[in-house]
């Protein structure tokens, strides 16, 4: 069964939050770039970066909300995820998309592109599950 | 008169989804 969706966004999406990396460096949200999470994981003891294909978006019973289809890792986990439509994701090379991008920018001032099947994501993982 | 604010400072860690797919090798 997909997550239920929260009723709202969690404030470190806003456009301004201040992000501490791995290392101890302080960004914007905004400004996040591939490499910030990559090194992050790099760092971490605990968490690894894995990558999340976008496999189906379908509409949810739940308003406003949508149904994420992803394909997990090397093993091709499916994952199902039910997020609000404007919850942004962050894509390998490409950064903050989400599947209601204009909504997402109206709430968060985020800027984002339009999530589509076929992005990949970056998602986390346990190092430990070996 | 503006009165400083704390800053909050979220962990990068928070900005992307654990999808734990319970596969072990």
């Amino acid at each position: 069964a997909p997550l239920s969706p929260s009723s709202a966004l969690p404030s470190f999406f806003m456009k301004g939050s201040i992000i501490q990396l791995a290392d101890g460096e302080l960004k914007r949200v905004e400004d996040l770039r591939t490499e910030d999470f990559l090194q992050s994981a790099e760092v971490s003891r605990e968490l690894k970066i894995d990558s999340s294909t976008v496999e189906r978006i379908d509409s949810s019973r739940t308003p406003d909300a949508v149904i994420i289809q992803f394909s997990v890792g090397e093993h091709k986990a499916q994952v199902c995820v039910e997020v609000l439509v404007e919850y942004p994701f962050f894509v390998f090379g490409q950064g903050w998309s989400s599947c209601c991008p204009d909504r997402t920018t109206q709430l968060l001032a985020l800027s984002c592109a339009k999530l589509s099947v076929g992005d990949v994501c970056i998602s986390l993982t346990l190092k430990s599950l070996k | 008169n503006v009165e400083p604010r704390s800053l909050q400072v979220f962990p990068w860690h928070s900005l992307v989804p654990f999808l734990e797919t319970s596969q072990s090798n």
